[in-house]
């Protein structure tokens, strides 16, 4: 008895589960949809840029590379191996079907 | 009981899933407050300046910034119609998207560490749709996982 | 080329999520240990 009353909550449980699952699916889907329009709206493209300064505060004294490329590009990063030298190779490598690449070296000093 | 055990499975099947969705979605409210916070805040800049900023001097999203020590020796290079490019480093690095670089900057709001003020809450929750505001609240409340 | 893909992240733009880009950095990371 005890082991039937618990199938019919879990059953119950699940039932709850697959409604709340079905909301966050709408609530997404809209999101996304509102992003998209917010990246296609020409005001909103005017205005959807950063500074050479906000992206150096937002990263310390480090050397940053700002890559700008079509939607599509490829980004490869082989996990790193030992060189001939003892050191470790650190690669990235960026590959477009569609238009070129922008790479920019941004540097604080 | 077999029922019981399958069902049991089923019910943290679900959980799990219904978890990863909700961190989805939190992933996209902050993109969306972040987005609408840049405008917002360039908008009013260019109002103030009564100009734009020099375009040499601003990087249109979307973009990624690939970041390591200043002292990396980066080797680059680029096919010659810059459909590709193979950077080599002598040292780590990482690599962000836009998002995170707004995150970084400030843009929203601290929503994605739970630290937000009132004042920062209610602009937040004004840039989401109103049935996703409760969401916007409980990651100011450090609901966020 | 000369590597098999199961040695090569991959990210596209706008279209993978952020987490395949934190995925790379904590590859990076640990490789570095």
């Amino acid at each position: 008895q005890e082991v039937l009353e618990q199938v019919e909550v879990l059953k119950a449980n699940i039932a709850e589960l697959e409604t709340q699952e079905k909301e966050l699916d709408m609530q997404k889907a809209c999101l996304q949809q509102s992003i998209k329009h917010l990246n296609e709206d020409p005001s909103g493209c005017r205005y959807s840029y950063v500074t050479h300064e906000d992206i150096c505060d937002a990263f310390g004294g480090d050397t940053l590379l700002a890559v700008m490329a079509p939607s599509g590009t490829q980004l490869e990063v082989p996990v790193p191996e030992m060189g001939q030298n003892g050191q470790k190779k650190y690669q990235v490598n960026l590959r477009s079907h569609v238009a070129p690449i922008q790479v920019m070296l941004i540097n604080r000093e | 009981a077999q029922e019981c055990r399958e069902l049991e499975t089923e019910r943290l099947r679900r959980l799990e899933r219904i978890k990863q969705k909700q961190a989805q979605l939190q992933e996209l409210i902050l993109q969306q407050i972040a987005f609408k916070n840049l405008v917002q805040r360039n908008r009013q800049l260019e109002e103030k300046n009564n100009r734009p900023p020099p375009p040499n001097t601003i990087i249109h999203l979307p973009f990624i910034i690939v970041n390591t020590s200043k002292n990396t020796i980066i080797d680059c290079s680029i096919s010659n119609d810059k459909f590709e490019y193979l950077f080599n480093f002598d040292n780590l690095f990482e690599i962000h998207d836009d998002v995170e670089v707004l995150k970084r900057m400030g843009l929203a709001f601290g929503l994605e560490s739970g630290r937000c003020t009132q004042e920062q809450l209610k602009i937040a929750r004004s840039f989401v749709p109103k049935a996703l505001q409760p969401y916007v609240t409980e990651m100011a409340q450090g609901a966020i996982n | 080329s000369s590597l098999t893909p199961s040695a090569t992240y991959t990210y596209k733009f706008t279209g993978s999520p952020s987490k395949e880009l934190n995925d790379i950095n904590q590859m990076i990371r640990q490789s570095g240990v």
